[in-house]
Formats: structure tokens, C-alpha cells, sequence
């Protein structure tokens, strides 16, 4: 996958 | 005069009122804070869990109306680790198939990491099991940003409108318990709930571009798929951003459990099979 994926973190919301 | 000063009294009061309700920790959600206390401002915030429990997390209350409670973050410390420190969406332990559940994150209670620090290292609150949803929302925010930038930084941001989340238990603990993340829990055709996405910044096509030439040909963009597995039989946890149409979802699909056959084991498992940041095969 391409560093700028790999190199952000995943942030999960919910509502 | 008294007017005045009955408006500054009243405006005072008000504002105590919302410290108040801040510090007593009445909500168990950035909805409720929002819909309740009428706060529309992103932020930090204190929520409490149906037993008692007092945190603090990251309210999104801009997107798409407000409402959305930061629950996780799934990072990535270092992609040449295999299922090492770090990797707590999947294993710690090594790649192990006596451990097919991995550390078990996805389906359990435990908690880590600082929402200030989501971006700088894993993140899970007790919102991830407590908080009764319906839709969800994701950003994927380069690592090491500060909160009060990652709306603007995010390369990637989209939510759910489909109140999906409710058919599942209402969040990913319930979810997953349908839909175990475990090695070996069945084949590449038995993958979860593929979602579709509504874009807040990104789109099908740049989405597309995150992931390797390889991985292109294997999914369709705009939806957020749960629970994908593949050719080895390994489990993932979330694709976030894309439907697999392949087995290969190791590539792109983040999370796991405990083993991946032969070497990818880890948080962002394969990523770098191609090597990182070439655009080649699957990388």
C-alpha cells in the first residue's frame, strides 16, 4: 500500500 | 443596568450549567452531549459507561452533524514488525497459530493508548463495547498529528448513514462477536458486512490510489467491509474504504487475528509485501 496509508493512524468514531 | 446584568447572570449561569454537565459526566456519548447540551464544538470531552466508568475522548461534532464519539485507533508502528510490540489489533505474541484470536482487542473489554494520543500509538476506550451505535465513521489521520488538526490533515475521511451498526449489536464488540476476527474461523467466502460510505473528504478514486496496482484490481471502492478473510484463512479485522472482489485481502485490510501464513502477520499485515511507497504489485 502507499506510505501515506501505511503511515496514518485509523481513527473509529461512532454514533 | 439590571437588564444587563440579569443577561450577563443568565449567560454565566449557562455556561456554569455546561461545565457542570461536562464534570458530572452525565452522557455516554458525544450524541447525547450534543443532543442533550446542545455543545457543537470538536473536542475533548469526559463520557461515562453504563457501569460508571468516567474517560475522556474526542468529540467530532462538525461531520455530517455532529455527534461522533472517537472510540479507537488502529496504528501502525512499524510495519517490519510481524505481529510484535505494538501490534495490539492483532498479535503481540508472534505469529502463532495456537493463538488464532491473537491479542483478542476486537472482542473484549480491554482499553489503551490516550485519545491526544490516537495518532502516535494504539487507542481503544471503553465507548468501543459501551456506546449503543448506529453508524460509523472513519479518518485516517498521518501519524504523530495533534487533535486539533486531524479534520484538516486526514488524507481520508467517510461515515456510514445506514444505521447499519444497529442490525450488529450497536458497535464493533457486538459485531465481531458475529463475526469473529480468528485464524482459521473459516474461508475468503465468509467475509462480514460490506457498508457504504458517504465521502466527508477523499473519494472512490482516491481511495483507490492508497493501496497497491495489485490491490486495485480486487476491490471496489466506497464501502467499509468487516471481518474479511483470505486465501490462508487468515482473518481481518476492517477494510477501511473498499469491498474485497478477491481472497488477497492481506493487502489491504487492517487488524487480525493471531496467525497470517506465511509471514504477514501484524496490525497493517501486508502492506509492504512490494516494499512501501513504489506503487508496485501490492504495495
Amino acid at each position: 500500500a502507499s506510505k501515506e496509508m501505511t503511515e496514518a493512524a485509523v481513527l473509529l468514531f461512532y454514533r | 443596568d439590571s437588564e444587563t446584568f440579569q443577561n450577563r447572570t443568565r449567560t454565566n449561569f449557562e455556561h456554569l450549567e455546561r461545565l457542570r454537565n461536562r464534570s458530572t459526566y452525565v452522557a455516554r456519548s458525544c450524541k447525547e452531549i450534543r443532543d442533550r447540551y446542545g455543545d457543537e464544538e470538536d473536542g475533548l470531552y469526559y463520557l461515562t459507561t453504563a457501569n460508571g466508568m468516567v474517560y475522556q475522548t474526542f468529540c467530532d461534532m462538525t461531520t455530517a452533524g455532529g455527534g461522533w464519539t472517537l472510540v479507537a485507533s488502529v496504528h501502525e508502528n512499524s510495519v517490519y514488525g510481524k505481529c510484535t510490540v505494538g501490534d495490539r489489533w492483532s498479535s503481540q505474541q508472534g505469529n502463532n497459530a495456537d493463538l488464532p484470536d491473537g491479542d483478542g482487542n476486537w472482542s473484549n473489554r480491554n482499553m489503551f493508548g490516550t485519545p491526544e494520543g490516537a495518532t502516535s500509538d494504539d487507542f481503544k476506550n471503553p465507548g468501543y463495547y459501551d456506546i449503543a451505535a448506529e453508524d460509523m465513521s472513519v479518518w485516517h489521520v498521518p501519524n504523530n498529528f495533534p487533535l486539533e488538526h486531524w479534520s484538516l490533515a486526514a488524507i481520508l475521511r467517510y461515515h456510514t448513514n445506514n444505521r447499519f451498526l444497529s442490525l450488529y449489536g450497536g458497535n464493533l464488540f457486538q459485531l465481531f462477536k458475529h463475526y469473529p476476527v480468528r485464524y482459521n474461523i473459516g474461508s475468503c467466502s465468509n467475509r462480514g458486512p460490506a457498508i457504504p460510505i458517504v465521502y466527508d473528504h477523499g473519494d472512490r478514486e482516491s481511495t483507490r490510489m492508497f493501496y497497491g496496482p495489485r490491490s486495485r484490481n480486487e476491490f471496489e471502492p466506497g464501502f467499509i467491509t468487516f471481518r474479511a478473510i483470505n486465501n490462508e484463512r487468515a482473518a481481518m479485522a476492517i477494510c477501511s474504504g473498499v469491498k474485497p472482489t478477491g481472497c488477497h485481502t492481506e493487502h489491504y485490510c487492517i487488524g487480525g487475528g493471531g496467525y497470517f501464513d506465511p509471514r504477514q502477520c501484524g496490525d497493517f499485515p501486508s502492506f509492504d509485501w512490494d516494499r512501501l511507497g513504489h506503487d508496485q504489485g501490492w504495495s
